[in-house]
């Protein structure tokens, strides 16, 4: 079955998008059909990976105005440098108009649906669908995890997005009890750790002492290579394929994979 | 007249809650007094000020049921460790409970402006009010923007939050157009800046190519005791009052000041 997972975290500037990105891109190089949803209206996902933000895309499927299969752009060569039999990466895009969505969506009885509505004819068609939300609880990330079988929350190394943690553990329960049963596993990511600095080890023994069962082994360090991959429309396994960046991308796939729905 | 700074950008975790502890202190440090407002649902700059999120504050207030001046709490001793005569620092604190405010004013026609209407009998009390806006462009920062007479924007020196500029420049023309047509100007704080990566410095230079008018001469340099300070309820000023961080705050500081309203 199609694994689904929303990458989400209220705080913002946690890597998020280049989680999707990195992750999508190493599963695909794993032979998975991936496909990537740009649910932010910053449109961050879709230009880190190339794409312009005046296509069809998200805020099309939100509006039930184009079917998603109409959306999809095949990023594979944005993605990777050597594309393994079978895998494939494809884009759903985003443009700024889906700042429109929240209010636009406000009074629809199932304006939390329309995402899985939109995938339901083709996401079987995937191995994983990565959905890359914005930085806040409102209804685009509502629409991610009523979608989502499960929830990766990015989690940088620092207090600020530490202190997070507790409101968004708050409203995935929430989101179970009343909008998605179905959303069966949290996996936090620590990103950007810093080895020089004794706050971010700090964080990450807090993390891995509350959340011992929820931390993923892979930790992504910070490194300037993840942050200029977006200005070249690559992913950072075709931008600096033997960095440290790629090569912890790489060991979360293989990690989220192991997982798997039953993790 | 007072001027009320409101602290916004998009892109999320560029250090719009930093600039506002930090820009505060060093603000209070000139001797100014100082309202620090916390508009953002993650309550941030509450914690950072060594403060707790079960109180009164912005939420009351722009639900009208708590006047403003009742949610002060003085936080100087959080912000300065000397204090100048006449210099002081208050927190309007958040809550988690802000998070429901967006639902809860959607349909109210003066939604926009609750905050503006909430300070009107207290705002003269102070020389500078600044206000952390969440990173969205929903009903808390149109709140921020509607109440201000200038907007500061923190843009991290990386390509993504360069990204987001054009379009918070067209959300902030729109606010001036239809809401606020008071919101004068718009100052650009480069922050988190790496001298250590080409990349910091080919972002700041294609800031101040296209927008050289609205961009600040202070930069401000990443330094990890910004990071820590949040986690001792503290700003910079207090923390390391001697460090890099400090001191480029309070260049900015000076600079805002002397940029003046008719900057
Ligand atoms: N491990 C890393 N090392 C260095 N830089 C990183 C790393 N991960 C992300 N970045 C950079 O940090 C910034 C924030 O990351 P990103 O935009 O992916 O976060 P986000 O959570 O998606 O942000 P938002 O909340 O605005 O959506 C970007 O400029 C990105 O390029
Ligand atoms: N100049 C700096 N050097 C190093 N770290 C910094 C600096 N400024 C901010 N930080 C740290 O970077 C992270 C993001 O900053 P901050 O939370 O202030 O951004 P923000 O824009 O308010 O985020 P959000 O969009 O979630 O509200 C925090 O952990 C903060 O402590
Ligand atoms: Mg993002
Ligand atoms: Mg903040």
């Amino acid at each position: 079955a199609t694994r689904v997972i929303a990458v989400a975290n209220q705080k913002g500037g946690v890597g998020k998008t280049t989680t999707v990105a990195a992750l999508g891109a190493a599963l695909a190089a794993r032979g998975h059909r991936v496909l990537v949803v740009d649910a932010d209206p910053q449109a961050n996902l879709t230009s880190s990976l190339g794409v312009t933000k005046d296509r069809l895309g998200t805020y099309d499927v939100l509006m039930r105005a184009a079917a998603a299969a109409s959306t999809f752009i095949d990023v594979t060569s944005a993605a990777l440098r050597v594309v393994p039999d079978g895998g494939s990466i494809h884009l759903m895009p985003a443009s700024p108009d889906l700042a429109g969505a929240e209010v636009e969506l406000a009074t629809a009885h199932d304006r939390t649906a329309r995402l899985r509505e939109g995938l339901r004819d083709d996401v079987h068609r995937f191995g994983y669908v990565l959905v890359d939300c914005p930085p806040s609880l409102g209804t685009l990330t509502l629409n991610g995890l009523v979608a989502a079988t499960e929830v990766l929350a990015p989690v940088q190394c620092e207090y600020l997005a530490l202190e997070g943690l507790t409101q968004l553990l708050g409203t995935l329960r929430r989101v179970r009890e009343r909008l998605n049963p179905g959303l069966a596993h949290l996996h936090l990511a620590m990103t950007m750790f810093d080895a020089r600095t004794g706050l971010a080890q700090g964080v990450v023994e807090e993390v891995r002492t509350h959340f011992a069962d929820l931390i993923l082994r892979t930790t992504i360090p910070r490194t300037v290579r993840l942050a200029e991959a977006p200005s070249h429309g690559q992913s950072i396994l075709r931008y600096d394929p033997a960095g440290r960046g790629a090569e912890a991308y790489r060991t979360m796939a293989a990690e989220i994979e192991a997982r798997g729905v039953a993790g």
